[in-house]
């Protein structure tokens, strides 16, 4: 496809010496980050077909909202809109290593409470823990999230995956404000 | 407010009034402190070799000595079932999370740096030290592109008689994926593995020093012609990164190397988190 197209050209200026060590001139790495931007963002519908077409068991057609699989490429300070949006989330981990990983995983969000299920649908244990200030006041973050949950993910298996249901748990007083 | 510290069963971790982060192991008598430091880059006009600026290409500060930065800020401590965390704030651009981790053997460092203050004129380069009670007799190793691990002796070369000028960047090399030293007398194995490609270096027995950030000012004319001076939203960049500080005994040297090996590649190439909101889907089974 031509969006993966992008994504392998890029990957190939990326090959040159400047980008692999970072002696490129500044306005050259503004650029390599603008083309690696595009074309990870133009390539995200493919991975998140190919996660589905292994997730899948019937040759589901990805038009269903709720079978997208979108990546959060700030993590690294600590933001996801989709985790700091979304009352209820699935996270599907995706294992790149050809063996099986037991890994620890932290979402960013702003709710006080949650619950994750595993593919089983059995609670798993979790905590929340606040994000630093010095990240919360990063130049540039714009985010709402203020704390990460964390979890276990347990023996994701080689070049596999795993899902969990992320739900915030609502208290009295904020079910009330609902109603 | 009466934690003082955070432990597990291998390590009692604590900052002392320095801002250092203390990491005592339990079963050994094993002693690390880490600390923040910096270095001032060299300035000149590139007309010779002694007149070499620090930049892209070139570390070289200024003098053989380190800056250490002075402790303005604070730490809190955050205790759970799965992870403990200190959240240490070094000062308005250095910052840190230790943390360890249910049913995991190392201690995690997320060192969060920058921007980096250019306000006095100066390019300053910032690094981490683990500095251990254990004696390397100057000697430490590094990996080589995340392959085997090379034998570093300080102020040596294999083949030639060294006389280093500047005993800092001499003793420098590249570490993309580990760095580790070794005490013979007390038979235990030190190392830090790193998220990305940095360069370290042992320059006292019993150290490990990674470089974490960079900001210069001026160019080391090897041809970007132009200081290593990034900036984003009108400032230097901030860099965030892990480290994972591991501890094995040298008998069981099979075992460390597998076990450090299971951890780089986790570092490395830890799982891709992919998200879906669920907008029209009550509950998990549907989902699936």
């Amino acid at each position: 496809s031509d969006d993966l197209q992008h994504l392998r050209e890029v990957m190939g200026v990326m090959q040159h010496h400047d980008a692999v060590t970072g002696t490129e001139k500044q306005h050259v790495a503004e650029d390599y980050a603008r083309l690696l931007h595009e074309s990870i963002v133009k390539s995200s519908d493919i991975i998140s077909d190919a996660i589905l077409k292994i997730a899948s068991k019937n040759n589901t057609s990805n038009t269903y909202e709720d079978t997208k699989f979108y990546s959060c490429l700030l993590l690294n300070t600590s933001t996801c809109t989709v985790s700091e949006d979304s009352k209820k989330f699935v996270v599907t981990l995706y294992n790149p290593q050809s063996n099986p990983v037991s890994s620890y995983i932290r979402i960013p969000v702003n709710g006080k409470s949650y619950i994750v299920n595993d593919h089983t649908g059995a609670e798993i244990l979790t905590q929340l823990v606040p994000i630093p200030l010095a990240v919360v006041q990063l130049p540039g973050r714009k985010s709402i999230a203020t704390r990460e949950l964390v979890f276990r993910a347990l023996n994701i298996s080689a070049f596999g995956y795993q899902s969990y249901f992320v739900s915030e748990k609502l208290s009295d007083d904020d079910e009330v404000n609902i109603a | 407010d009466s934690d003082k510290s955070i432990s597990s069963d291998l390590y009692d971790i604590s900052v002392d009034e320095a801002g250092q982060v203390v990491v005592q192991w339990k079963k050994e008598n094993i002693k690390v402190v880490q600390s923040f430091h910096y270095y001032i880059g060299a300035v000149g006009d590139n007309s010779n070799a002694e007149k070499r600026a620090s930049g892209a290409y070139i570390f070289r500060p200024n003098e053989s000595a380190i800056h250490n930065f002075i402790y303005s800020g604070y730490h809190e401590i955050f205790k759970g079932p799965l992870v403990q965390e200190i959240h240490l704030t070094v000062n308005d651009h250095v910052s840190l999370v230790v943390r360890i981790l249910d049913n995991e053997e190392q201690v995690e460092f997320e060192w969060l740096a920058g921007p980096i203050p250019i306000d006095d004129k100066k390019g300053k380069e910032i690094v981490i030290r683990y500095s251990s009670n254990l004696q390397s007799a100057g000697t430490f190793y590094t990996d080589s592109n995340g392959r085997e691990m090379l034998k570093r002796k300080r102020n040596y070369r294999p083949t030639w008689n060294l006389n280093l000028q500047e005993p800092i960047a001499g003793n420098y090399y590249p570490v993309t994926a580990k760095i580790s030293l070794e005490d013979r007398d007390k038979g235990y194995k030190l190392s830090v593995l790193n998220d990305r490609a940095q360069g370290g270096s042992s320059l006292t027995d019993g150290e490990l020093e990674l470089m974490i950030h960079r900001r210069l000012l001026v160019d080391d004319a090897f041809g970007v012609e132009e200081a290593l001076n990034e900036q984003a939203f009108g400032t230097g960049l901030v860099a965030r990164g892990i480290h994972y500080l591991v501890g094995g005994n040298l008998n069981n040297l099979d075992t460390i190397a597998l076990a450090e090996k299971s951890m780089a590649l986790k570092l490395s190439l830890r799982p891709w988190a992919l998200f879906t909101p669920l907008n029209n889907t009550d509950n998990f089974i549907n989902w699936k």
